[in-house]
C-alpha cells in the first residue's frame, strides 16, 4: 500500500514540476517532539526509472508524519505551540553555532542535540546572527525530537538599530537575500522537527523581504483543503 | 563505471592564498598542477571548512579559541580581502557511462567563488546561504580530473571598533551572511569572517533524468486517522530526447531492531 508509481513522460532537455497523486495512510505513526511521544520516523524513497535506460536517480528522505501549529495568544502576546492537535509546553534552548570557525562534524551536532534532549528540552531556537543550520542539524533534531526555530540572516544590533542606525534597509541585495532564504528552505523543508521560520533576531526585516517571506512561507491552499472520506 | 548516487568530495584538498599562486585556475587546472612539497605554497586543507579552519590545522596560526591567540591572527580589515582569498584544489576520478550525466555540487561557499575544472571556468555567485549545482558532463576526464576553486570573502567584512561591539561596524550587515563574524558579546570576531567551502561538496551521478528537491508534506483528517501524503518533485531530463520515466514511491517505517514495514 505504500509503493506508489506513476508514469511521466519528459521533453528532451525538459524540466518539469510533478505532484503525486496523494498517498493515503490510515493512524499513520506520528513523530512527536521530545518528551510527548515517539519521533517515529518513515522512509521516504523516491526513484525514477527511465525506459531503455533503467533507474536514472534516487532521493531518500527520513519523514515524519505531523502538524505544527502556532499562534499568538490573544491574552499573553506569546506564541503558542500545538504539535499533532494537542498544546505544548515549550522548553527551549538557544543556539548560535557548533563552533565559530565552523568545524562542523556529525558527532558534535548528535552531541549537542542529544544533550539538548537529555536536558528535557523539545525546542532549539537558531539565532538570526549565525547560519541557517545544515541537514545534519536537523537530521538529528528530528531524531531526538527537538523543534526548530529557524532564523533568517537579520539582526536588530547590525540591521537597522543603534546611533547612528546601521544598515536601517537591512542587507544591499534584497534579491539575493530572498534567492538565498528560498534556496534554504528547500535545502531544509522537509525535516519534522523544522517547526517555524521567523524573519531575525529582535528585529523585523525590511517591509518588502518581510512580506516576500511571509507571501513564499504560508501554508499552501492546496494542504489546507479537506478531503473527504 | 559510476554507480548512480552521491560521492562526497572531503578528502585529498590543498590550499594556498591567492597572493601567492602565481598560476590562474585554467593553467592550476591543465598544464600546472599544485603539489605539496617543501617550497611549495600549497598545504592540506580542510574541506568543508574555512580559510582559518585550514590555517589552524596546519599550525600557520594559532587556534584562535585558546587564551589571547585571536589577538595573534591578523584580521581580515587589516590584511584587505586578499591576503583571506584562498585557493582550494582537489583531483578525482569520475568514469561515467553514455547517456549518465555528472553534477558538482557546492552545498555552501562563503561568499563567492570561480570554479575551474580541466580548465573549463564557472562562476559561483555570491550569497552564504545558497547551493550551487554544476553540470560537468561534458567536460569530465576519463581518467583525473582537477578542481580548483578561489573563494572570495564577503564583499563588506567591516572593521572591528577598538571597543568591540556587537556586530563590530556592522558592515557584514550589508551581505547576506552570518553576521557574528564581526564579534558579539560572546565571540572575538572571526578573522577570515568564515570565508570558505564552509559545507559540503559532492558529486552526483545520474541516467537521463534527475530529482531536484522534492517536497514531502502531510495532512491529516478525522483526527489523525486519515492522513495523506503529497509529494512534489522537479524532474529534470538531460538527454535530448523524450524521457518515458516511471516514477515510484516507497515509504518504509523503520520498527524496532531494523526490521522494516513496507
Amino acid at each position: 500500500e505504500h509503493v506508489h508509481t506513476e508514469n511521466v513522460i519528459i521533453p528532451a532537455k525538459g524540466h518539469i514540476q510533478h505532484t503525486f497523486n496523494q498517498l493515503f495512510f490510515y493512524k499513520p505513526e506520528l513523530w512527536w517532539p521530545n518528551g510527548m511521544g515517539k519521533q517515529n520516523l518513515y522512509n521516504i524513497l523516491i526513484t525514477v526509472v527511465v525506459k531503455e535506460f533503467g533507474e536514472s536517480d534516487s532521493w531518500m528522505q527520513p519523514f515524519g508524519f505531523r502538524k505544527i501549529e502556532s499562534d499568538i495568544d490573544s491574552v499573553t502576546g506569546g506564541r503558542l505551540f500545538k504539535i499533532n492537535g494537542e498544546p505544548i509546553f515549550i522548553r527551549g534552548g538557544n543556539w548560535i553555532l557548533s563552533d565559530g570557525l565552523l568545524r562542523l562534524s556529525k558527532e558534535r551536532y548528535r552531541t549537542d542535540i542529544k544533550f539538548h534532549a537529555d536536558m528535557n528540552m523539545n525546542m532549539i531556537r537558531c539565532w538570526g546572527g549565525g547560519l541557517a543550520e545544515r541537514p545534519d542539524f536537523y537530521h538529528f533534531c528530528d531524531i531526538y525530537g527537538l523543534l526548530v526555530w529557524q532564523e533568517f540572516w537579520i539582526t536588530g544590533d547590525v540591521d537597522g538599530r543603534g546611533v547612528p542606525v546601521s544598515n536601517p534597509n537591512g542587507p544591499l541585495d534584497h534579491d539575493l537575500f530572498m534567492l538565498c532564504a528560498r534556496d534554504t528552505v528547500k535545502l531544509l523543508r522537509n525535516h519534522p522537527s523544522l517547526a517555524l521560520w521567523v524573519g531575525g533576531n529582535e528585529q523585523v526585516p525590511p517591509k518588502d523581504i518581510n512580506e516576500a517571506l511571509q507571501q513564499d512561507l504560508r501554508l499552501h491552499p492546496y494542504f489546507i483543503t479537506q478531503f473527504l472520506s | 563505471m559510476t554507480e548512480i548516487g552521491k560521492t562526497v568530495l572531503d578528502s585529498g584538498w590543498l590550499a594556498a592564498r591567492s597572493t601567492e599562486v602565481n598560476d590562474d585556475g585554467v593553467k592550476l587546472t591543465t598544464t600546472n598542477p599544485p603539489t605539496l612539497g617543501p617550497q611549495s605554497r600549497w598545504m592540506e586543507a580542510v574541506v568543508p571548512g574555512t580559510v582559518l579552519g585550514t590555517l589552524v590545522k596546519n599550525k600557520s596560526i594559532p587556534d584562535p579559541f585558546y587564551g589571547l591567540e585571536n589577538e595573534a591572527i591578523i584580521d581580515i580589515a587589516d590584511s584587505g580581502r586578499d591576503y583571506y582569498t584562498f585557493w582550494f584544489y582537489k583531483t578525482f576520478q569520475c568514469k561515467r557511462l553514455l547517456n549518465q550525466y555528472v553534477h558538482l555540487n557546492f552545498r555552501a561557499i562563503n561568499y563567492s567563488a570561480e570554479v575551474y575544472l580541466n580548465g573549463h571556468k564557472t562562476v559561483l555567485p555570491k550569497g552564504m546561504f545558497r547551493r550551487h549545482t554544476l553540470d560537468v558532463t561534458d567536460i569530465l576526464h576519463p581518467e583525473k580530473n582537477l578542481l580548483a576553486v578561489i573563494v572570495h570573502p564577503p564583499d563588506h567584512p567591516g572593521t572591528i571598533p577598538a571597543e568591540g561591539g556587537q556586530g563590530g561596524d556592522h558592515e557584514i550587515g550589508k551581505d547576506v551572511a552570518a553576521q557574528y563574524v564581526e564579534g558579539w558579546d560572546w565571540i572575538c570576531p572571526i578573522r577570515d569572517r568564515n570565508t570558505g567551502i564552509w559545507d559540503e561538496v559532492s558529486l552526483t551521478v545520474t541516467g537521463p533524468v534527475r530529482i531536484i528537491d522534492p517536497h514531502l508534506v502531510s495532512t491529516f483528517f478525522d483526527n489523525y486517522k486519515r492522513a495523506y501524503l503529497h509529494v512534489t518533485a522537479e524532474l529534470e531530463n538531460k538527454s535530448s530526447w523524450n524521457a518515458d520515466c516511471s516514477v515510484n514511491i516507497q515509504v518504509t517505517a523503520e520498527l524496532e531492531d531494523g526490521v522494516c514495514l513496507v
